[in-house]
């Protein structure tokens, strides 16, 4: 289904949803969960964004189901630990990789795959100070190594 | 029927959040 505009800001935390159905499907439910939440807060009044928080509600209470047994996904405790190991997993990929000199795509979408998931975190309540920092560091380094390879520069 | 609509998209809005909070209930 075609993403309304309204909803551009959560089109890449769907699209790493997608990409983790197979990989790690507690990952691609909150990531669903997350852009359901603000979906609803953008916009769930034109016909068009009502439609498509519909169909992500439905997957959304599907997956539940599949997962039911996953206490990733039953206690909200476990959940957040679940989706923040993973997105500090993926950090200190990038950031190891960059502090040895080692640039290239996979490290640049780790980097900005981790500050989508330290957005999803904030469905479990207000983002540490700490979880703050790592999503601005990692969202700044994976532009900048981004524009430096496309021009490429070697990032400093 | 204007209003007739909007009175069908707030039923639908209240009915989403209803969801979204049962789903969120059990976690």
């Amino acid at each position: 289904m075609a993403l309304p505009l309204q909803f551009k800001a959560v089109q890449h935390h769907l699209r790493t949803a997608q990409e983790h159905d197979k990989r790690d499907p507690v990952v691609a439910y909150y990531c669903r969960l997350y852009a359901m939440q603000t979906g609803m807060k953008l916009d769930s009044k034109t016909p068009e964004c009502r439609k498509f928080l519909v169909k992500l509600m439905d997957q959304l209470e599907t997956m539940k189901k599949e997962l039911g047994d996953n206490e990733s996904v039953s206690q909200e405790v476990v959940g957040n630990a679940h989706i923040e190991n993973y997105a500090l997993k993926m950090f200190l990929y990038a950031d190891n990789e960059d502090r040895a000199g080692s640039f290239h795509k996979n490290m640049i979408k780790s980097f900005y795959t981790s500050s989508l998931l330290f957005d999803v975190l904030s469905v479990f309540g207000e983002l540490s100070e700490e979880n703050i920092q790592h999503r601005k560091y990692a969202r700044w380094k994976a532009t900048y190594i981004h524009t430096c390879l496309k021009e490429g520069e070697t990032p400093v | 029927s204007g209003s007739v609509g909007s009175s069908v998209a707030a039923a639908e809005q209240d009915e989403l959040s209803s969801r979204l909070a049962k789903l969120r209930d059990q976690m």
